[in-house]
């Protein structure tokens, strides 16, 4: 089972620590505020409230058998240094730190974090490929151009086969999956998701709702939008 | 072609504003701090410095025509209020506000904000599927326990045809895309982008160093991920 310590509860952090929980991991949870250790003790294998800079404090909880230890103390750049050397002292393989800029990223690489994260600027250009590609609901990009795109079926596709659409021969877009939801039980209640077929044949008929998952270039995808524009 | 209004250049504004105008959008960046302004305004169409909480200011700025508005200004709770106030009054038809809490996202959801995200609490998840899935680089959640995952080939596929590894049969995984890279010209240097061949064929070999692009059950997808132990 994966181990993971993480270090400052605030939004990323706190975050960060009940996802991996709730995902099977063991989590031991760290935060100088007696509060951030408080709310999350239900959700995690572990939570202790220390400061981090205390290289002795640190030592006394056995980190050093961590598949990953991650640093998310944002405000005093300070303790998110000293957090990361004391670890990395400690003997933990992976230190992963949080930086606010590109000069606190350097400076963490420069001290031995194994990997420097920027979350707002990550979101930020998430969010800006979500809001390029409508019709997109997930994102990944695969190089040059082509990306797979988990799109809602536009409009027009309803009642149609694969087959009918052609969309490999005429836009080589590659239909891979299709999630189908029923609709949802009374207003405002989420759709119920109904099936995954990962393995379309060119008879499968896509019906009004259906989530495709695509693969092709992103300006033939992004055709795809307009369709149901 | 479309337009955003990005108002609040920090860490999160500025990433999504950048980025929007990469992707080809025409994107007006407002902030009330000059240097912020100055920083943007070689990278977006229109930049301008003005307090978002003066409707006046911005209802100067022609912004009813706009496809969407993004509110990135996080330590004022107030200024992220009133410039979503004003956006709506304005007639902005869609507006999306950034919270730092549950209880700021739901006084934005009841003053008209259309969207809000937290970006620092999906960051957190999103770290979360990455150290849960070491092998996946990208991961898009499909439905109960499917998912779509960017994998570095396990050692032992290389050389293997992908009727070989039989990976359908066995363990219902389907390989969609293979993404190759020459390996880098120089030490340290990213490798370069060779190609995505995305409709593998049975009699396709995987190659070392290969990203291959599966759909199947995440209990699967991590077993795959235990072979390259
Ligand atoms: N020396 C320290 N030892 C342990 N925890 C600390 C220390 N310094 C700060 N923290 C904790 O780290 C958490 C996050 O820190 P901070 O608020 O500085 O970062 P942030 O970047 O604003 O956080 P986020 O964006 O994740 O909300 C807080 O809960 C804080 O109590
Ligand atoms: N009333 C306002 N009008 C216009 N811009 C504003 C206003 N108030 C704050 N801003 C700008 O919004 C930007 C981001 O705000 P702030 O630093 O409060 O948020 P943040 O959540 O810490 O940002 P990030 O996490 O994106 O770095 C700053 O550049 C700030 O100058």
């Amino acid at each position: 089972m994966p181990r993971f310590a993480v270090i400052g509860l605030g939004r990323f952090g706190k975050s960060l620590a009940t996802h991996l929980a709730a995902g099977g991991a063991e989590v031991m949870a760290f935060d100088a505020d007696r509060r951030a250790v408080e709310n999350i003790k239900d959700e995690v294998t572990m939570a202790v409230t220390l400061d981090a800079t205390d290289e002795h404090a640190l030592e006394a909880q056995n980190l050093e058998k961590v598949d990953a230890a991650i640093v998310c103390i944002g405000e005093s750049f300070e303790a998110n240094q000293l957090a990361t050397l004391h670890l990395k002292n400690i003997g933990v393989k992976r230190v992963i730190a949080k930086a606010k800029t590109t000069t606190q990223r350097h400076i963490l690489q420069r001290i031995g974090a194994d990997e420097v994260i920027s979350p707002e600027e990550e979101m930020g250009a998430k969010l800006a490929s979500h809001l390029l590609h409508p019709l997109a609901l997930e994102i990944i990009p695969l190089a040059e151009g082509f990306s797979i795109m988990e799109i809602r079926a536009p409009a027009d596709f309803a009642g149609k086969a694969l087959q009918d659409l052609n969309l490999r021969q005429r836009r080589g877009i590659n239909v891979v999956a299709i999630k189908r939801h029923y609709p949802p039980e009374s207003e405002g209640a989420s759709p119920i998701l109904a099936s995954v077929d990962n393995l379309p044949s060119p008879t499968t008929l896509i019906e009004e709702h259906d989530i495709l998952i695509v693969i092709g270039h992103e300006d033939e995808l992004r055709k795809l939008g307009e369709y149901s524009g």
